[in-house]
């Protein structure tokens, strides 16, 4: 049997032209996280625990798109998922269209503890996540000024933009570079939507 | 998209991936990281989060696929995932994945110009790096 080990992301969505600043800012997050994840296998958490543990602490900062920094929908408003699997037994939890739910993976992981089902969705989630008690904030706390210039620029540039972070000044390069493809088409293809 | 996968002492997996999907995107869209099988994925073998185009991760069962490699095809952890990364994005997806092994591995692989990613094993190796 091997030891522990532990992986975390952030996104894969990432600009090239991405500021050193802001290079140095997911570096550090993720070294974090993964100093929380490493603390709690040394006191021999299990690995149901630990994944929940790190993905609160990345959905609580603003940097990457999940909770609080999430990607804005055409409204301009956030609608958050998430889902977790153990793999002993191969049970698992998901949820979708989460708008109020500080943490949508501990959301998630209620509903495989403590719901006869592997997923709920909107109105039914929230439902859900009252009973359960878990903490809720107002829509407006996991929206940013950044998502908020993104999303202007994304509504310019009549396309649906990755989950990736691109500095305000580099994001006119969306407009500028037609053959951004999505799904081996022209983003323009997904511009209805 | 963020999400962590981990194995620990006892070669037990897991997996959670979390997102606010994609900017300006329709209202009610579902994106991967909710799908079990797709975005997110855990058994005896491993644990696998995805992130990326969330369409063409569904269409290719990613998270799933890894394990299936794994199990059917004798497959190792990076193996399988470069494999699944190579093979199942169809259509020029774009996307990357992080995966766990009951035996202690860790991989991660990803075909777009860069993932976030941070991996650590108990024998001291740990690693962040973006590009």
């Amino acid at each position: 049997m091997g030891g522990w080990a532990i992986a975390v992301h952030g996104g894969a969505g990432v600009d090239p032209d991405l500021p050193r600043e802001r290079q140095e800012e997911a570096r550090n997050l993720l070294t974090r996280c993964l100093n929380i994840g490493i603390s709690a296998l040394r006191s021999s958490l299990p690995a149901i625990d630990v994944v929940e543990l790190v993905v609160r602490e990345l959905e609580t900062d603003p940097l990457f798109n999940s909770g609080r920094g999430s990607a804005l929908t055409e409204k301009a408003t956030v609608e958050m998922e998430a889902s977790i699997m153990d793999g002993p037994g191969r049970r698992c939890g998901a949820v979708s269209g989460i708008t109020t739910v500080k943490n949508p993976v501990s959301l998630a992981r209620l509903v495989m503890e403590k719901s006869p089902h592997s997923y709920l969705a909107f109105s039914g989630a929230e439902e859900f996540a009252k009973q359960q008690g878990v903490e809720t904030v107002d829509n407006s706390y996991f929206i940013t000024e950044d998502n908020l210039g993104m999303l202007k620029l994304a509504k310019e540039a009549n396309s649906i933009l990755f989950d990736y972070r691109i500095p305000l000044e580099s994001c006119g390069a969306a407009v500028e570079n037609p053959q951004l493809q999505m799904n081996g088409l022209p983003i323009s293809v997904y511009a209805p939507e | 998209t963020v999400g962590c996968v981990v194995v620990d002492s006892q070669g037990h997996c897991a997996a959670a991936t979390s997102t606010g999907g994609l900017m300006n995107k329709m209202m009610g869209r579902i994106g991967d990281s909710p799908l079990i099988g797709a975005g997110t994925y855990a058994c005896d073998l491993c644990g696998v989060s995805c992130t990326g185009e969330g369409e063409a991760i569904i269409r290719g069962t990613l998270a799933r696929d890894v394990a299936a490699v794994m199990e059917y095809k004798g497959l190792g952890l990076q193996e399988a995932v470069d494999y699944v990364i190579r093979n199942r994005l169809d259509g020029g997806g774009k996307a990357g994945l992080i995966a766990v092994s009951s035996k202690g591995e860790v991989a991660c692989a990803f075909n777009s110009v860069g993932m976030f990613r941070g991996c650590a094993t108990e024998d001291g190796f740990m690693e962040v790096g973006i590009w």
